[in-house]
């Protein structure tokens, strides 16, 4: 099974 | 003070338009390196950036950088009232809490002026570090349109695969399943009609449709789309603005749990 990934868990907050 | 003059004004109403069913709230951004905007969905899924220069500007004035905080629905509100030909500008007072949007007519023959209130956003902005990705295509964005919604009435997800054979988008759903493969095509009579595949390794990514097909939404602002990809990464999907910059999506993918 798949789950959706979101955004913040790839690129990080400046 | 601000004043941004905008001759080919349907285009931010096309902007908005793009965005507004993505994301609700948030801060346009004015400073010398032009008018821009960074939101994320409510799920945090997708971001959208969006760049106009201030070239692409015929009146392009702002003494400081400026955040004004905008919710999309009512700003697309204002803007479905001026006319595709108009010339729109946007002007701000030094600490007001309020944007007004001139709507000029072509022939100068009628001058509408709209102001919104803005609002305090607390918006984090997110860094995006320069990455060489596995594959990127640019496609005919009617095409990719056509694509996400056909597979969207099979399915929820889409499979976008790059290989030698081409790229390959495929669903899958209860009545069934869909693969559409697009082969690099450079023989065509118009340079926005080309297929180009670029990979420097295969790739296999899934997103989900419903996504996809609202970032299709900015399809009127470009002819092509360029899609960018690499293995276990979020896609960018990006939408060229003639000679004044680009809008961008950012697009999380499915991965295994």
């Amino acid at each position: 099974t798949q789950k959706q990934s979101t955004i913040t868990s790839f690129f990080t907050k400046r | 003070m601000l004043e941004l003059r905008l001759v080919q004004g349907g285009l931010l109403k096309k902007v908005l338009e793009s965005i507004k069913d993505l994301v609700n709230d948030a801060n346009f951004d004015c400073s010398a390196t032009g008018f821009s905007l960074q939101a994320m969905d409510s799920s945090q899924v997708a971001v959208v950036a969006l760049l106009l220069r201030p070239e692409g500007f015929e009146r392009y004035w702002c003494d400081r950088n400026i955040s004004m905080g905008m919710n999309l629905n009512n700003m697309a509100k204002m803007l479905k009232c001026a006319g595709n030909d108009d010339i729109i500008t946007l002007k701000a007072e030094d600490g007001s809490d309020t944007v007004t949007f001139m709507f000029e007519s072509p022939t100068q023959d009628k001058i509408a002026d709209f102001e919104m209130k803005l609002m305090d956003i607390n918006s984090e902005r997110l860094g995006f570090p320069e990455a060489d990705y596995h594959a990127i295509v640019r496609m005919p964005s009617s095409e990719f349109a056509r694509i996400c919604k056909d597979l969207s009435s099979i399915g929820n997800t889409v499979v976008i695969s790059v290989t030698k054979e081409g790229v390959r988008f495929s669903t899958r759903g209860d009545i069934g399943t869909a693969n559409v493969v697009c082969r690099q095509n450079t023989a065509v009579d118009k340079p926005e009609e080309a297929t180009i595949i670029e990979m420097n390794e295969p790739v296999s990514l899934t997103f989900g449709l419903r996504y996809m097909n609202s970032l299709t939404k900015a399809t009127p602002l470009s002819n092509t789309v360029t899609l960018s990809l690499s293995s276990g990464l979020p896609a960018v999907v990006e939408y060229r603005i003639a000679e004044m910059g680009y809008i961008r999506f950012y697009l999380a993918p499915k991965i295994e749990e």
